[in-house]
């Protein structure tokens, strides 16, 4: 189903969830 | 009295169908409506009360309009005319409007244009009018300064069916959906404005300026993290030292979160959220779509 | 998935009609769909066996045409401009726009240097525009534009039509993001139970501890 193929596509884009260096500091 | 009072309505009545609306309304403003002389019920005095406003109103001038409109406040509570009571309403929002009281005046203008009734005593209240006055609303919350209040009229506004029938409803939907609006889109508008609502204010902004900038720096808040005032202004259309400072205020007044830095010449939008909050929200957002193409995928039997 | 929801009606408009028509008609119906300002999505409308028989004969540079829209880029276009049909504005503008879509399938932050090369932008104000009342307010991708560091942040794009053989790389990522899953769930399960093991320590020791201090009471007393 190319309209479920292309909405996985773009959630996958989202993987992570986030990377910023901020982010890794308040993390650790 | 009496024939005082009949000289003075025959000579109002001859200034206003000459179109000397202020000259109508000192005319009548010089009834006494307070004589002991003679007994004077309150529907006559909230009519004059409201007569000599509008009048008043047909030349902008809302201090005095404002005058007769505080005395027929104090009768109007009391009033079974809906006609009235109905030209007291429209005569305050006007004056609110007219003192740039903009939020005030939109929740007013959209009060009067619900109303239901299509025939009030004599008078019938045409689409027209009300569709002028839901008009008058979206308008003067535009023109609003930029806050939680505001962004709830907007939100009522534009879920409200009828307006999308409007003239200024993309604009309307442009501000709503916060995204900016470009000069040739507030030029469009500003045809539509009343000269109060064009007037300039004492930092030598107009009203529709000052509400726009505004609107467009929360705008572009939401866009970039950062930008420079130079490419600040030439989106906006506007110049970089204007952009700057009104930007500086809004940050002042906490309507908008960010930092100058001057030197740079350029404005960090800062986002509320913690980072680890941020994270939150992106998972939220991720599991979120996972259960939309779950759900679709139930829906196509898959 | 907005932009999916939006699309849907669309694309099952052009799939009937193309199932439908026959001949001199298609092209103009991709000519039609490759124009329209809502449809991002094509490989529906090429998996139509009226559209797929458009190969081999003279109407074979729509079907290249309808692929480049659903698989191709600005550059792409650019690189084989003499084999393809010249392109209208409103094309132009949705390949550009689909090409957003691509590189944001590259990297969550997108250099404005490769958008301006990529979209054959010349200044940083008409690339923020066009990111911003094509893309953002489009609807088709959402994020935060940078100035200083010179990129555009993305936090959602909408997913463009799979090309052949992206599939094995979809499952992969999918399954190692199960996998990831389900380790951390496990590690979740064991750092719950070590902490009750602790605790639980924690009590026993706490306990004794207590036990220790009433004896040596009793010893006084």
């Amino acid at each position: 189903d190319n309209s479920l193929i292309r909405q996985v596509s773009s959630l996958l884009r989202r993987l992570p969830a986030i990377e910023s260096e901020k982010f890794q500091d308040d993390f650790l | 009295e009496e024939q005082v009072l009949i000289i003075r309505e025959k000579v109002a009545e001859l200034y206003e169908s000459e179109g000397e609306w202020s000259k109508a309304a000192q005319m009548l403003s010089g009834i006494d409506l307070d004589s002991s002389m003679r007994l004077v019920d309150d529907k006559f005095k909230l009519s004059k009360c409201v007569q000599i406003a509008r009048l008043y109103l047909e030349d902008d001038d809302s201090v005095n309009a404002e005058a007769f409109i505080n005395k027929a406040s104090f009768l109007v509570s009391n009033s079974r005319h809906e006609v009235l009571n109905l030209q007291y309403k429209v005569c305050y929002a006007r004056i609110l409007d007219l003192k740039r009281k903009f939020l005030e005046a939109a929740l007013r203008y959209y009060d009067i244009s619900q109303i239901e009734k299509r025939q009030i005593g004599d008078e019938t209240i045409d689409e027209e009018a009300l569709e002028q006055a839901l008009s008058a609303a979206v308008t003067c919350t535009i023109l609003a300064a930029a806050g939680p209040q505001r962004s709830r009229v907007l939100a009522t506004l534009y879920k409200d069916e009828r307006c999308l029938k409007l003239k200024v409803y993309p604009i309307l939907q442009k501000v709503y959906l916060e995204r900016i609006l470009r000069k040739p889109e507030i030029d469009a508008f500003a045809e539509e404005l009343k000269p109060h609502q064009k007037a300039f204010l004492p930092d030598n902004f107009t009203v529709l300026d000052r509400a726009m900038i505004e609107h467009n720096l929360l705008s572009s808040s939401k866009l970039y993290k950062n930008i420079s005032f130079d490419e600040l202004g030439t989106l906006l259309g506007i110049a970089p030292q204007k952009a700057e400072k009104i930007a500086s205020r809004m940050i002042y007044e906490d309507r908008m979160r960010g930092s100058i830095d001057q030197v740079e010449a350029v404005i960090h939008f800062e986002d509320d959220t913690e980072e680890m909050q941020l994270w939150d929200q992106q998972i939220f957002g991720l599991c979120q779509s996972l259960n939309d193409i779950l759900e679709s995928m139930g829906n196509k039997g898959l | 998935m907005e932009i999916e929801r939006k699309q849907a009606d669309l694309i099952d408009h052009y799939v009937k009609q193309a199932s439908s028509l026959q001949g001199s008609s298609l092209p103009i119906l991709i000519l039609e769909a490759t124009s329209n300002p809502s449809l991002f999505a094509f490989s529906e409308i090429l998996a139509v066996p009226t559209i797929a028989q458009l190969e081999g004969t003279g109407q074979s540079v729509y079907l290249n045409m309808l692929r480049l829209f659903a698989y191709g880029t600005w550059s792409d276009y650019k690189k084989n401009s003499a084999s393809l049909l010249q392109l209208v504005p409103e094309q132009v503008l949705k390949l550009k726009q689909l090409t957003v879509l691509s590189m944001a399938e590259t990297g969550k932050v997108l250099p404005y240097d490769q958008l301006m090369q990529e979209l054959d932008v010349t200044n940083v104000r008409e690339l923020e525009d066009f990111l911003i009342n094509e893309c953002m307010y489009a609807g088709i991708v959402r994020g935060k534009l940078d100035q200083l560091r010179r990129c555009f942040e993305v936090q959602f794009a909408a997913g463009r039509d799979m090309r052949p053989g992206q599939l094995g790389n979809m499952t992969h990522i999918l399954s190692s993001w199960l996998a990831t899953s389900d380790n951390l769930l496990l590690s979740i399960q064991e750092k719950i139970k070590w902490a009750d093991t602790m605790s639980e320590l924690d009590k026993k020791q706490k306990k004794d501890y207590e036990d220790k201090v009433e004896e040596a009471k009793k010893l006084l007393s």
